[in-house]
């Protein structure tokens, strides 16, 4: 299994449908300052399902909505898809591809998808988590944060290896 | 619970010592438990000694070293319980080009077994990628992301087709 | 007290912004009193607008435009009360090469009025230096500097005259 | 006036006197990742007066000793000079040069001297702070700590103009 593609709409400074399609191995992303990698892994991490906006350097929902640019109004959306290729069946479900969206309306309100139908977000952390991607693991390393477990007391490291588990 | 526990943190600690001993080029390193009677509570401390140095408290180490020793148990605790793929944002900021280079092999070792996506500004780490996003922001605040293929035609060329928008 | 406090104030402030301008090619920033009335025990926030950019938090900033923010911040309060001297210690790792040499230029015009010692790993910051020591480490844990002269002699030439043990 | 000289002798990674001499305008100080660059920075740090353990990267006073390497057995003391140019009389003192030496015991005893001489650490405080070189302000930008200044809130960022003036 692994990720296939990344739709990215609406969401930070994305706000055009921008489409992303990985091979198996190692992708590089490079781009110069500002430009939006970032943006990117936070895309990722908003779609596994991240409840605090801290984690993905926003204080509220709306913050994660493009707030315009250039001569582009606000968008009113941000919709992030991650497509998981599913051929090995590590996804104990009968689908060979998986497809997890997440949506957020200016209200504050998200939404979660799996495969197109709404689902709750307990249905995507069960999912995610049956396969060792749940939020706390280490899908997503955010920079500026590779030493932090070097900070963290004795029991903090614990709690590490048990959510990477 | 126990011995789920002990199980993981058997195959973390493995992982752990073996990356760290093929990024620092030798060297020792542990992660010990506080309370080794009730596994499942106690803390975990890290111990390191680098090759040629005494050991060391963890707060003496330099930036790249910190850097290092967090990407070895991150390596160890990925190859303990491998998820489908890893997001890392810069975390070989604070490497000289030597430890890049180190890096950058362990990363082309777990093609095949978890996929990396890596955004980096050094030219080292990106010599290893089967492929390349340039990700760019013209002066109207909108990201744009392009594919540059890699391996199959050995040179850079970017290939717009990717662009959707 | 009041009148000194504001005539530091309003000369960090003029250097802030025209180092911020600089560094950013364009776009705005300023630093704001809460409380005006009693601006000695009045908080102090900064606002900054990027060029091409929507007014935003401080939050959403990139890793490379949050050094730059801070380093036109540090520029304003050196430019406003000068120093004798300043050690940065790799304050431009999260830089671009495009923002690397826009760094460098403003160290340059610095020349003169206060002397910067600058830890870096990278090669365009180097450029600018009148002087360079290399600090190396054997297998034994102990450094050793070199002293690598510039200026006169054009190539670096090492000059082990100045290692004193 | 600038900082002409360093000297370092058993502090850190330097058991061995090593001196830097520098020159006016910018100076480069590179190397491998663990090779003793920050080293050099705490040093100045710790010249200055600093009190606080934590910024130079310890937790008391015996961890800035050499703590052996090599077949070279443990310094009983560590000692740094920092030797400024006066010529232009910044320093309201009678000197061409003035030296401002720390030497710390194992015992964790610290002793100042100015030109050689006893003083008291209040002594250098002072005298520090009548040319704007209070250990607070900002003279040593530690590794990694570049944007610290906009993680404070808005009165922290009012006490650091203060401490800049
Ligand atoms: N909601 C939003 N709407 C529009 N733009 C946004 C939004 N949130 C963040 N941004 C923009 O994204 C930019 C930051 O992008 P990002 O952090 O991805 O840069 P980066 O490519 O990682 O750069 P660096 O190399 O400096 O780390 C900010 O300058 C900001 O303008
Ligand atoms: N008291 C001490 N005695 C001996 N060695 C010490 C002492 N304190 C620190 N060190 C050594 O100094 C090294 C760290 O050096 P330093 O932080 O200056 O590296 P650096 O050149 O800044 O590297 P980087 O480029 O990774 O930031 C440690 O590996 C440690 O071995
Ligand atoms: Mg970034
Ligand atoms: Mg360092």
């Amino acid at each position: 299994m692994y990720l296939k593609r990344l739709d990215i709409f609406g969401f930070k400074s994305f706000p055009r449908r921008t489409v992303l399609e990985f091979e198996q191995g190692l992708t590089a992303v490079v781009g110069p300052n500002g430009s939006g990698k970032s943006n990117i892994a936070d895309a990722v991490r908003w779609a596994l399902g991240e409840q605090s906006m801290k984690a993905v350097r926003g204080t509220k929902t709306e913050d994660v909505i493009f707030g315009g640019g250039g001569n582009r109004g606000r968008s009113g959306l941000a919709e992030v898809s991650l497509t998981f290729d599913n051929a090995d069946g590590w996804f104990k479900v009968d689908f060979n591809e998986i497809a997890i969206t997440r949506r957020a309306h200016r209200s504050g309100e998200n939404e979660y998808l799996l495969n197109g139908a709404r689902v709750r977000l307990k249905d995507i952390q069960d999912l995610l988590r049956s396969v060792g991607l749940g939020v706390g693991g280490n899908s997503v390393i955010n920079q500026g944060q590779i030493d932090a477990a070097l900070t963290l007391k004795p029991d903090g490291l614990r709690e590490l290896l048990e959510e990477s588990a | 619970v126990r011995r789920e526990f002990m199980a993981i943190f058997e195959d973390v600690r493995e992982g752990f010592r073996r990356y760290f001993r093929l990024l620092f080029d030798g060297g020792e390193a542990d992660i010990l438990l506080d309370d080794p009677i009730v596994p499942a509570e106690s803390g975990i401390a890290i111990t390191t000694k680098l090759p040629g140095k005494r050991v060391q408290l963890m707060t003496a180490l330099s930036g790249g070293e910190r850097s290092l020793v967090s990407a070895a148990l991150l390596f160890g605790m990925i190859s303990a319980r491998p998820g489908p793929f890893c997001v890392l944002d810069e975390v070989d900021a604070a490497l000289d080009d030597q430890n890049t280079g180190r890096f950058r092999r362990i990363l082309e070792d777990f093609v095949g077994l978890t996929q990396f996506i890596v955004i980096t500004h050094n030219a080292g780490t990106m010599e290893g990628a089967d492929a390349i996003f340039g990700v760019s922001m013209a002066n109207d605040g909108i990201s744009q992301v392009v594919s540059l293929r890699v391996r199959e035609e050995g040179l850079l060329s970017s290939d717009n087709g990717s662009v959707v928008s």
